[in-house]
This record gives structure tokens, C-alpha cells and sequence, in this order.
């Protein structure tokens, strides 16, 4: 295919680096004004009590909330509404909870290791009742390790992209398209890289995290067949009908 | 595209 331009790779940075920032979910502005609030103790341990029927619900409303940006955040990236619409769904359905986590950094506290959640900041040990600590505890390493690269929001926007145009999805029906897509996007994040003096390595460990994040999904699917396998009414009645969709 | 009614709906909408 033709060699990409200068230019056309700074009007794609441009163009995802805005869906991204309008899809955002939280603005940086409204991180900070809430200056890192966490849950008070017996806000803890209300999370801890809950029925675990019900923090999976509240948990699954959250996610599903998160997606939502993300479905519009790729409606917006130059060229996947021109995919077929087949493969717009295959890559959200494997893709969006992706881009959840890799979003999830940045709303993020490294130092005290809480992810901003239902209103506060939220240590792993608000999900106890979920029964998932060891997958919980794998997404706030996932997060915190994001958190160390320290990304600007182009960059983040650009990753996101690249994460969710992934070519090697099964059931891809124009698998070709995906790719050339993916691969300007990828030239974009390396050019954004560039630009902002990124050192060498970044681009590697950025690949290295889509690894993680296929496991991190694939894990979460695992815990939700195990949760409905006790609580199959539950999930039925009560989770919501776009995550049961994706996930059931 | 059957079995993903909802996702499909709201890629269909217009870009809120």
C-alpha cells in the first residue's frame, strides 16, 4: 500500500486524539477537582458486605457504562465505520473491555493503588465481595504498570485505537482492511511517540501490555460463566442487557 | 448482527 505522509499521520493523531478526549468519560479537569478522594472505612466495608450478587451487578452496570464511551470513542476513529458492520461489532465485542482498562489508568491513584469507582477511589479490597481478588489484583497491577509510562492523552488515544483495530480477531470477514488500519494507526502512535521524545522502549512495552490485556479479558469471562453458573436468574434479570450481550 | 441487536443499534446512532 502507499507509504503513509507525514501529514496524513498528523491528521490521524488529530482526529483520534479528539474522539478520544470526547469520549473520555472523565475529564482531566474533573480528575483533578476531585483531588483523589478514597472510601472512608465503613464505605469499605459496606462494598465488603454487599451480597456478591450485587457488587457483580453494580460492577457489570460500571463496566457497561465505560463501554459505552468506547463504542462512541470508535465510531469516531477515521475509517472503522467504513468496516463492515460485522467487523465493527467483532472488534468492540473483543475489544471494548480492552480499551476500558487501558482507560481505567486514567482515573488511577498509583501511589495509594486505588481506581476511581461509583463516586471515590477504591483499593482492591472494595471488590472482596465479587470472589475475584486474584483477578482484581491483576487488573490494579495492570493499571498501575499503564500508569507508570506515564502517557499523555494522545498517546493514550492513539494505544486505545491500536487495541481496538486488532486484525487477528476471529471472525474478521475483511480481515485485510483491519490490518491496513491497524497499521496507520500504529505508525501514528509510533509518530506520536517520536514527537513527544519518547525513549525507545515505549512502543515495546505498550505491545507487550495487549498480552496482558487478552488475559485480563479472557479472565473476566471465565469469572462471569462461574458467577452465572450460581446466579444464572440474576444475570439474566438484573445485568444489563448490553454486557450480557458482549459477555453472556 | 442478530445476536448483537443492542451494540448494533447504538452504532447506528448518530455520534452523540
Amino acid at each position: 500500500s502507499p507509504p503513509v505522509s507525514m501529514a496524513e499521520l498528523d491528521h490521524l493523531v488529530q482526529i483520534i486524539s479528539k474522539s478520544h478526549l470526547e469520549t473520555c468519560q472523565y475529564l482531566r479537569e474533573e480528575l483533578q477537582q476531585m483531588s483523589w478522594q478514597s472510601f472512608l472505612q465503613d464505605e469499605v466495608e459496606s462494598y465488603q458486605n454487599k451480597p456478591r450478587e450485587a457488587m457483580w451487578q453494580l460492577c457489570a452496570v460500571k463496566i457497561t457504562e465505560a463501554i459505552q464511551y468506547v463504542v462512541e470513542f470508535a465510531k469516531r476513529i477515521d475509517g472503522f465505520m467504513d468496516l463492515c458492520q460485522n467487523d465493527q461489532i467483532v472488534l468492540l465485542k473483543a475489544g471494548s473491555l480492552e480499551v476500558v482498562f487501558v482507560r481505567m489508568c486514567r482515573v488511577f491513584d498509583s501511589q495509594n493503588n486505588a481506581v476511581y469507582f461509583d463516586g471515590k477511589f477504591a483499593g482492591p479490597d472494595v471488590f472482596r465481595a465479587l470472589g475475584c481478588d486474584d483477578l482484581i489484583t491483576s487488573v490494579f497491577d495492570f493499571a498501575k504498570s499503564l500508569c507508570s509510562l506515564h502517557l499523555t492523552e494522545d498517546e493514550l488515544a492513539l494505544f486505545s485505537a491500536f487495541v481496538l483495530l486488532s486484525a487477528d480477531r476471529s471472525w474478521l470477514q475483511e480481515k485485510l482492511q483491519v490490518e491496513k488500519l491497524q497499521q496507520k494507526t500504529q505508525l501514528a502512535l509510533q509518530h506520536v511517540l517520536q514527537k513527544n521524545h519518547r525513549e525507545d522502549g515505549v512502543l515495546n512495552k505498550l505491545r507487550c501490555k495487549v498480552a496482558v490485556l487478552r488475559s485480563l479479558c479472557s479472565r473476566h469471562t471465565e469469572k462471569l460463566s462461574a458467577f452465572r453458573a450460581v446466579y444464572p436468574d440474576i444475570v439474566r434479570t438484573h445485568f444489563p442487557p448490553l454486557y450480557k450481550e458482549l459477555f453472556g | 448482527k442478530e445476536k448483537h441487536k443492542i451494540l448494533h443499534q447504538l452504532l447506528q446512532n448518530s455520534t452523540s
